[in-house]
């Protein structure tokens, strides 16, 4: 991590994570909705972080025919 | 096991349409657990910060597969005021490389961009006042930055809780808004001649304070941040002293031969002008130095290298705010590792009061422009500015520096992968690599 957050505690348990069935979203409780762009944003953002280089180089390029 | 969704709860009124500002909540809590993590914030603000430690938790396995340990995280900053100063001056700098400067910065937890958009070489600020001002005083008349690309700026910032601090430094590094504003800058006079060359801002004469009047105005109007920076550094005292009118005004004023004091009238009066627009001003060093009286809340911009313990101590004994870039100026290169000496810059190694030190809100990492433009700004300023980051972060405990190379060197390839040219901190690799 960096910059290194005040309290960290990491457990060796390991959940995965696929990029087909992982979203963000607002937790009901939330006072942000839907209709806060700025957080609506920044989750598209940090998806495509999380899960942006693999796509983009999910192996090699496949050629049409002709 | 998965980790099906990550919910963000906002616990207070959210702050979303808002602008981030000096108090800013950008704190944070993280539980990462089966089958779904939970970021709680106060405001949108901490929430942002929350978001890029997620996706910094998540890494590849050597089998592809996306992981992430059970977690638990609590997380505030230390310090609240966390700046990259960029110069579009001496270079200009494209918007679509301010925009990615700002990317990284969200990357490494920055919370200010210290724009210093004109100085003596250029204008590039069109103002919708005095367009001439940029019309004559930018390099080109393309290379400006129009009010929709200030706009463009602060709402890329915004979105991911950066202030935008704009500078218009005065009275000295003001050649450029000559160009266009008749009769704002002295007229320089050899040997009771006058010369064709124009030192800084005239302070003798009330249109240069109806000028600025009116130009701040504007500028507090088009930055939303409740701080304006004034510089009011390295004034040139030489073409003040040659102009007989600026002599003639000294005497009035009985100022003597003291050009210090007439710098001082001059600051005192626009510090007063961003006053009764509400705003707060930051001024650089000399202006507290030089014994110019300062509003409350004025904030002093510690930028020297020379004894900047001791100025923290003699600025924050006086009461005033302080921001520390002394020694930070990574427009310094050498070859090597220089990251650890910004690393190991401690902002309150100076003697004073815990009141004293709590004064010091932050600092600023400084990158001008001369020999960096678009094409060296970004590997210059990453990862260096990220040790800067962290200093200024993460709490004072955390100075070791073979943990921090550990994790720098992973982060320096996480922002690669994310489009933004860090340089390598010394040899090494990163994962991707193979696959370029």
């Amino acid at each position: 991590l960096w910059p290194f957050p005040r309290s960290v505690q990491m457990f060796p348990r390991l959940l995965y994570i696929s990029a087909e069935n992982f979203h963000i979203d607002h937790s009901p409780n939330s006072t942000a909705g839907p209709s806060c762009s700025l957080l609506q944003e920044a989750f598209r953002r940090y998806y495509n972080y999380v899960f942006g280089f693999y796509k983009r180089h999910p192996g090699p390029a496949k050629f049409q025919d002709q | 096991p998965q980790l099906q969704k990550l919910l963000v709860s906002i616990n207070l009124q959210s702050e979303c349409n808002s602008f981030p500002s000096l108090s800013s909540d950008e704190s944070y809590s993280l539980l990462v657990q089966e089958p779904v993590a939970l970021l709680k914030a106060n405001r949108v603000w901490g929430a942002l910060r929350g978001l890029e430690t997620f996706s910094q938790l998540v890494y590849q396995d050597s089998y592809g597969a996306f992981t992430i340990n059970e977690s638990s995280i609590a997380d505030s900053p230390r310090f609240p005021h966390r700046g990259i100063l960029i110069d579009t001056s001496r270079h200009y700098l494209p918007v679509k490389i301010i925009l990615k400067t700002l990317d990284a910065m969200a990357f490494n937890k920055f919370n200010v961009l210290h724009w210093h958009i004109v100085d003596d070489q250029s204008f590039p600020y069109q103002s919708t006042t005095f367009p001439e001002l940029s019309n004559k005083g930018s390099y080109s008349l393309s290379h400006v930055y129009s009010p929709n690309d200030v706009r463009t700026v602060l709402e890329y910032a915004r979105f991911r809780g950066i202030r935008v601090i704009p500078e218009f430094d005065t009275p000295g590094h003001t050649q450029s808004w000559g160009k266009g504003q008749k009769n704002l800058l002295t007229p320089c006079y050899n040997q009771k001649i006058r010369s064709q060359t124009f030192g800084p801002v005239d302070p003798s004469v009330n249109t240069t304070y109806a000028f600025f009047d009116t130009f701040f105005k504007e500028i507090s109007s088009v930055f939303p941040d409740q701080f304006i920076h004034l510089g009011g550094d390295e004034v040139e005292f030489q073409c003040w002293a040659s102009n007989p009118n600026i002599q003639n005004f000294m005497k009035k004023k009985g100022f003597g031969n003291d050009f210090r004091r007439l710098e001082s009238f001059y600051i005192k009066k626009i510090l007063d002008i961003i006053t009764s627009l509400k705003k707060n001003s930051i001024v650089w060093q000399e202006v507290f130095d030089d014994k110019v009286e300062l509003q409350p809340g004025t904030v002093v911009e510690v930028w020297k290298s020379e004894h900047y313990l001791n100025e923290l101590a003699q600025v924050t004994e006086s009461g005033f705010p302080a921001i520390l870039s002394a020694p930070w100026y990574l427009d310094l290169i050498s070859y090597g590792q220089d990251w650890r000496n910004y690393y190991k810059a401690e902002p309150l190694n100076f003697i004073g009061s815990e009141q004293q030190k709590q004064l010091v809100i932050g600092g600023e990492a400084c990158l001008w422009g001369e020999y960096v433009d678009a094409t060296n700004l970004i590997p210059r300023l990453w990862p260096r500015a990220s040790a800067v980051g962290e200093r200024l972060w993460s709490p004072k405990t955390i100075t070791d520096l073979e943990n921090a190379y550990s994790r720098l060197a992973v982060h320096r390839c996480r922002m690669v992968s994310r489009g933004i040219a860090a340089q390598p901190l010394f040899t090494g690799y990163c994962n991707y690599e193979n696959k370029m």
